[in-house]
């Protein structure tokens, strides 16, 4: 566990704690894609599914359960609790397209082909571009609520410091993963255009609005 | 190519 690592796991959950907070303080998750949130989920399900077959560590088997659990209760909090508030016409990503495609190259690409290692490739390139709903929405509607943006900048950060953690890991273990760091540059690269607008709008107080 | 095994990372 290197610092960039430990950084990227903190990080990855304050996007997910801001995300939560803020739709459970405002009884209100306007503006956040269901259809991203339901891919998070279906991203932690099919890659922690070593939970029942390995120990890795506490901090390891404690971290799952809290990103599977909070993807679970986002998910619920958005189609059930709010769902009164949940902007769906806006949310008009077609998934399929993602998720299908996917499902393809994690059975032609992976380590291993055996049922978990599909299913963690499934995960690993599937999280790559989960997000694309939610940046999908918010280039429709043309802005989005500072939190979100917050929410946002944590995660994409998040893949980022494994990517220094991945530099970090070759240089001192000797270790690698191509499957992940291809997929872990891919997922930075889709976050580097938020990043400019967080950047240069958001952290100088004005709210993120893309022009018409 | 790496390890097929053991996932540390999250």
């Amino acid at each position: 566990m290197n610092i960039f690592r430990l950084t990227g796991d903190l990080s990855h959950l304050a996007a997910i704690i801001i995300l939560l907070l803020k739709i459970w303080k405002t009884r209100s998750c306007a503006g956040i894609s269901g259809k991203s949130q339901i891919l998070f989920a279906l991203v932690f399900t099919t890659r922690y599914l070593d939970l029942l077959t390995s120990f890795i560590s506490l901090y390891n088997t404690s971290m799952k359960f809290i990103y599977i659990g909070c993807a679970y209760a986002t998910v619920y909090m958005i189609y059930a609790k709010f769902k009164a508030t949940y902007d769906g016409n806006h949310d008009t990503f077609r998934v399929e397209f993602l998720v299908v495609p996917i499902g393809g190259l994690a059975f032609l690409v992976n380590h291993d082909f055996s049922p978990l290692e599909i299913l963690w490739t499934f995960s690993i390139y599937l999280e790559s571009v989960a997000i694309l709903p939610q940046l999908f929405m918010i280039s429709k509607t043309g802005e989005a609520e500072t939190i979100t943006t917050h929410y946002l900048f944590f995660l994409g950060l998040y893949r980022a410091l494994y990517l220094m953690n991945w530099i970090w890991r070759f240089y001192f273990e000797g270790f690698f993963d191509m499957i992940a760091i291809v997929a872990g540059v891919v997922q930075t690269i889709l976050y580097c255009d938020f990043f400019y607008l967080y950047v240069t709008k958001v952290l100088k107080g004005k709210k993120l609005s893309l022009p018409a | 190519d790496s390890a097929t095994t053991e996932k540390d990372e999250l």
